[in-house]
């Protein structure tokens, strides 16, 4: 059912993926605010299609020189291309004080069983300003091959980015600075160098009260 | 934003793109 419906191609399929922050030493729900979060671990049949976007459309945005986003679409595979357009919600009660958790947590299951590596690519303006590259194994569950990102401390630029953010008066002020904002992420195997998901994040503000909200869709090239 | 970049609002992006959506 996730086949058209989700972040995944045959060989790799995203499950999850979170940014939070957390009041440490208490991790249970109520003290985890959620930043952005895609749970896909229940697809459906009754969930729409995805549409798509064509890739020249977000160029600009992420890196364009050499292993940028246009030569990574030229590669392919394209089915392994998706953007995913965030309504992040900065609206948390949780005091910012010392001793608060920023993270990213993310699951990918798979057929194979490889070694993957993430790059997670922060840019601004289309330029990289900071790059996260992790590697992870497979651990073999009810049938299929996990791979767990548990717990990524969030990287200083994201934190303080959040921090100014959040103290910008008027959500479209919020906004206006997100449309430079974004993130490429990019899983491929690690043995192979063969890319298995490259995944591109855009981003506004959240004017829901029911947490972060996101749509996402094809990358392609008609 | 960079005088050469076109605004997002001004690409060719699906309607869906700028409606935030209804919590499931």
């Amino acid at each position: 059912a996730w086949q058209g419906r989700s972040i995944g191609t045959p060989k790799l399929r995203l499950v999850e993926f979170l940014a939070f922050m957390e009041q440490q030493g208490e991790p249970d729900a109520y003290n985890k605010h959620l930043y952005v979060h895609i749970s896909q671990s229940n697809p459906s049949y009754s969930d729409a299609l995805l549409e798509s976007v064509d890739v020249r459309q977000i160029y600009d945005k992420f890196p364009e020189k050499k292993g940028g986003l246009k030569e990574l679409y030229e590669k392919g595979p394209p089915n392994a291309f998706f953007l995913v357009k965030f309504w992040a919600d900065l609206n948390t009660s949780i005091q910012d004080e010392p001793g608060v958790f920023y993270g990213v947590s993310s699951q990918y299951e798979s057929p194979e069983n490889m070694t993957i590596t993430c790059s997670s690519k922060v840019c601004s303006f289309g330029k990289q300003v900071v790059e996260k590259v992790e590697t992870e194994y497979a651990r073999f569950e009810n049938g299929r091959f996990l791979y767990r990102i548990h717990r990524s401390p969030m990287c200083e630029y994201l934190i303080n980015f959040i921090h100014k953010l959040k103290q910008l008066p008027e959500k479209y002020m919020m906004n206006s600075v997100l449309e430079n904002f974004t993130i490429l992420q990019v899983v491929t195997n690690r043995d192979t160098q063969e890319l298995l998901l490259c995944i591109a994040y855009v981003f506004e503000v959240s004017t829901s009260e029911h947490g972060a909200q996101h749509h996402i869709y094809r990358l392609v090239k008609d | 934003g960079r005088p050469d970049q076109v605004p997002m609002r001004k690409r060719h992006l699906p309607a869906s793109f700028w409606e935030e959506p209804r919590p499931s």
